[in-house]
């Protein structure tokens, strides 16, 4: 463990309790996109099939079980609890059709086990790795139409750029502290392409705090 | 796991 994936970590789960936060505030799921949420399911639920197999550390596990449970109760507030269901707005989320998401990222998580060696959980485990890189492309173009950002909003998506950032910042340390480190470079591929994904975002973010105002995006 | 993929990480 380093310090830059520590506060990734707590990043990333900042952003998670924010989201709810702001569904749980405003009673509102405008801007936000269910799409989003359900590829994130899917990558946890995908990812950590290691809990059943692996123990790395109390942490490790917490951390896994944190992310898929809240990111399903999330899913479940949009989907099922009023008022906060009649407020998400499907016909703003219609970017990217989940199964154009999900089949080239299985079939590059295939070709990855052709290079690998097959392997059930690594192919899952890949499969994970792709569709991340892709999955917050959804709530970037709701946020796109929408234009104006609430808070709340704006600070959760700040947030798990600011995971993924991190993340990058943890293999260049990982890579020069740990003996035997080996270089993931799909890993690396995927993190850079998420990451760049929210260069645009931070931009705005940035200009938006530094002026006091409203956060909105230009048409 | 073939891979040495760092499962270590979330």
């Amino acid at each position: 463990m380093n310090i830059f994936r520590l506060v990734g970590d707590l990043c990333h789960l900042a952003s998670i309790l924010l989201l709810l936060l702001k569904l749980r505030a405003s009673k509102n799921a405008s801007g936000i996109s269910l799409k989003t949420q359900e590829l994130f399911l899917a990558v946890f639920v995908c990812r950590y099939l290691d809990l059943f197999t692996t123990f790395y550390s109390v942490y490790n596990s917490v951390m896994k079980v944190l992310y898929i449970a809240l990111t399903a109760l999330i899913i479940h507030m949009m989907r099922a609890q009023s008022p906060i269901r009649g407020t998400y707005d499907a016909s703003q989320d219609t970017f990217l059709h989940v199964k154009y998401a999900v089949a080239p990222c299985a079939a590059l998580a295939a070709l990855t086990m052709l290079v690998q060696g097959f392997d059930v959980r690594d192919l899952f485990w890949n499969f994970s790795i792709y569709l991340e890189a892709i999955a917050i492309v959804p709530q970037l173009i709701v946020l796109q139409r929408y234009r104006e950002v609430e808070n709340l909003t704006g600070h959760y998506i700040f947030f798990l750029g600011a995971y993924r950032a991190l993340y990058i910042l943890n293999w260049i340390y990982r890579s020069f502290h740990e003996r035997g480190y080996k270089h993931h470079y799909v890993v690396y591929f995927a993190g850079i392409v998420q990451t760049a994904l929210y260069v645009d975002f931070f931009y705005y973010y940035a200009i938006s705090k530094y002026r006091g105002g409203k956060f909105s995006l230009p048409s | 796991s073939s891979s040495d993929a760092p499962h270590d990480e979330l």
